[in-house]
């Protein structure tokens, strides 16, 4: 357990840099984060260190992890960790875009936590550090890092068949991005999302 | 002006074509249509001659673009002309999703008529048949192919100034998917699209 005292310097630094706009730097020293928290640069790095390597020498911390992981810490956002079905063209723009701006000020935070794709000339590969695994590991993977969204980027024939596969892996709960309604159980969530929709709304305004 | 005899021929064919069933082909032979529509094969080519080459030899038509041509020759459904802008990996799947399946039964049919990005190495090259073109020239292309709608799918830092390029070309309406608020005229028309907001949604119900 966290002593209460660095749990409230913690609380500090995660408002300092929620605090910060868009437009800063994506990287933060220790200086600059200890004189936004009114602390001393080493009890910053002290605090910070027990929660693993944060920051990068001479670089600093990088603010969005930094802010993701204080706020995992703190309970602050809820995280919800989140795997990518199917990772083609739109899977790899959304994992990309997920991994760099996961919470955009709201109140839960989304984490791709893994990437699944049958194309074994895929598998191994990496996309934003995250490597992406063979489907027949997903059960396994899905209790460890407690997956609890999956997002359906696969083609339109597969899309029921790898639903079917991430909820036999423990996944209730889906955004579908495949043109295609998924046959799931009642209790399973399904959202869908359609650019067509988006672009429909626009054209009846026009 | 196309005969009022040819015309309800037309509407016959469009009709057929959107009864048939997500899984039926791709591809409709002249002969098949005509049994639909009851009529001799002959009369269906003889029909679609007028409007160009819309048929492959020993194939027959593909029927999206089939059914789409007739639409838009009957003013069956609404044609709004799209422009994608940045054709990275969301751009590209988009483009890819949209040329494939215009208008999954709403009232708008979206024809994306146009690509653009910035990067000298990816224009010149196609996706789905469509060519990537330098953004110099978007004026121009706007106005021969009426481009309504801009898709704003570049880095975040490039949204700016891609959504200004395009409100000079002419484009008054957008679908945002960088994650900044554009600055653009009050009558202008910005959707803002995030699929966090939609997994957000979607976290709220777990
Ligand atoms: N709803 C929308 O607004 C929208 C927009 C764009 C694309 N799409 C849809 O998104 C999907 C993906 O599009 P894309 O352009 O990225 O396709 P893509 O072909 O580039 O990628 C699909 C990937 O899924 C993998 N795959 C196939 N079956 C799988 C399975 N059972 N399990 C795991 N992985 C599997 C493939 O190996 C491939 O890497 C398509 O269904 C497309 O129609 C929807
Ligand atoms: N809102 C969402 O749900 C969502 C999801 C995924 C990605 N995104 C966003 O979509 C955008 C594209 O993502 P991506 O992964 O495809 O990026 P990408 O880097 O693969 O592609 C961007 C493309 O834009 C081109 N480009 C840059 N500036 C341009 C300009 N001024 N005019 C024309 N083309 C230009 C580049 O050459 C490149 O080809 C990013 O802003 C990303 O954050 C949003």
């Amino acid at each position: 357990a966290v002593p209460d005292v660095i749990v409230r310097r913690l609380a500090i630094y995660l408002r300092c840099l929620q605090e910060r706009s868009q437009d800063d730097d994506d990287f933060i020293s220790s200086v600059q984060l200890s004189q936004l928290a009114g602390v001393t640069a080493a009890q910053v790095r002290k605090d910070l260190a027990n929660f693993g390597q944060l920051g990068k020498q001479g670089v600093g911390y990088e603010v969005i992890r930094l802010r993701s992981k204080l706020a995992s810490l703190l309970k602050a956002d809820q995280v919800v960790s989140v795997a990518v079905i199917g990772v083609g063209e739109l899977g790899t723009a959304l994992t990309r875009y997920l991994r760099r701006y996961p919470y955009m000020e709201l109140a839960h935070s989304f984490e791709v936590v893994a990437l699944f794709d049958l194309d074994p000339q895929k598998q191994g590969r990496e996309v934003e550090g995250l490597l992406i695994e063979d489907p027949e590991s997903m059960a396994k993977v899905v209790q460890e890092r407690h997956v609890r969204i999956g997002v359906i980027t696969v083609p339109r024939i597969a899309a029921q068949a790898a639903a079917e596969a991430a909820l036999r892996a423990g996944i209730t709960a889906f955004l579908n991005f495949a043109p295609v309604r998924l046959e799931l159980p009642p209790d399973t969530r399904v959202l869908n999302t359609d650019v067509l929709l988006e672009l429909h709304q626009l054209a009846f305004s026009l």
